[in-house]
């Protein structure tokens, strides 16, 4: 509890920066693999030119998130929490420190792949985006709640896959929902490019600056 | 640390009582969806007449692998851990207490969907399987090793989907290999029955009794 709540008191130290610098910051999470680096390489590769990017990867080990992240010329630190299994929000302040991102930029932050703890760990972030690919199954919303609960947008990945699959994306929606009625809803695959303008129109709405 | 030394003194008093009642157990381990609750149905489905099974399940909230389990009217517990992130095995004790197993029987333990915090606590089984699901990614291995470490089996699961990803199987063997040389690994698909035989091969060769 006392450890929750020093969390929450640099979790609110970090929205008081992003705000000072009017930057707009995302925490995303998922299980391990479902595709939040894919999502970024998309992301940086198709608005990398028309937007200040700054990304902050978390693993156990490796700085294989940060390599591919690399490739685009964005600005990205590492963090290796060795048997951590979230990142939280010292982790998070200091790698801002080290990054010093621009006024008006786009901070993307990649949670360590867990579908648990990290929901109980503000960061500081504008919004939290859950990522669930099509291939978990429909019923994670409801035994994985407080992620699903903490989230403002859930991304529905690996789209290309549903004519192999036995999988019922309406009722992941709706037990999406019976956790979180404000829950927004995107549909893509990052292999397939399907989806990704209405992910890309989404961010352009959160931004903290006008454009 | 004192957590985990406590809970190790537990691990090996269930541990004796396995032995004692000539059990053999097993924890299974993946992140969220990759198939564990899937491959306990196949199980259940092909060996239930044969063997005595028992299970004891998992997850954060509901009942929903449970009550998938009792369908083949196993003798099944769910643990709901609500914001707990891995079982232990003080969960573990009091499950067997109350599922109180014959001897010569075979109990599955199905642990929260989570590739990181279940890596750090013994239950006092007699094998770590974990499973990672070919939608996953090659370099899951290397970002989250000490479940793979910890683990003498890796099933390689939803091998159907193989022909719809770019995914090298070879280099998750390799990387798993590099973490745990003595890993074992058998590539099976729950759904299309792929490689299940050679799942129950491997089971029956672990047993604590002789059949
Ligand atoms: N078929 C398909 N595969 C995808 C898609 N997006 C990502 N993948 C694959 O899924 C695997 C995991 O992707 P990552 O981007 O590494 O996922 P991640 O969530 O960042 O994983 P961790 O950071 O390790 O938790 C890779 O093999 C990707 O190629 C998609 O839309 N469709
Ligand atoms: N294509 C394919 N899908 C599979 C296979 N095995 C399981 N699935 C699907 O994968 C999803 C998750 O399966 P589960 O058995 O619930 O996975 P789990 O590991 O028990 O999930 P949690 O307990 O919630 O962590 C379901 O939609 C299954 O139908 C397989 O071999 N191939
Ligand atoms: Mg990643
Ligand atoms: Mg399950
Ligand atoms: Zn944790
Ligand atoms: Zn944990």
């Amino acid at each position: 509890q006392d450890i929750l709540h020093k969390n929450n008191l640099l979790a609110a130290h970090n929205r008081g920066y992003f705000e000072a610098k009017e930057i707009t910051a995302f925490n995303l999470v998922s299980s391990p693999g479902s595709g939040k680096t894919a999502l970024l390489e998309c992301t940086l590769r198709d608005l990398g030119k028309e937007l200040d990017f700054y990304v902050i990867e978390g693993d156990q080990q490796t700085t294989n998130d940060a390599d591919r992240i690399a490739k685009f010329n964005i600005p990205v630190i590492q963090i290796n929490t060795g048997k951590g299994c979230h990142l939280d929000a010292t982790m998070v302040k200091d790698a801002l420190a080290e990054l010093k991102p621009k006024d008006h930029s786009v901070v993307f932050i990649e949670n360590i792949g867990n579908l648990v703890c990290p929901s109980m760990f503000d960061l500081g972030e504008q919004k939290r985006i859950v990522i669930i690919s099509v291939t978990e199954g429909e019923d994670k919303p409801l035994k994985y709640p407080d992620m699903f609960a903490g989230s403002q947008l859930c991304i529905i990945n690996k789209i290309d896959l549903l004519p192999y699959l036995k999988f019922d994306l309406q009722k992941l929606i709706e037990y999406a929902r019976r956790i979180n009625p404000k829950l927004e809803f995107i549909e893509l695959s990052c292999s397939s490019g399907a989806g990704l303008d209405q992910w890309y129109a989404w961010l352009k709405r959160q931004f903290a600056f006008s454009e």
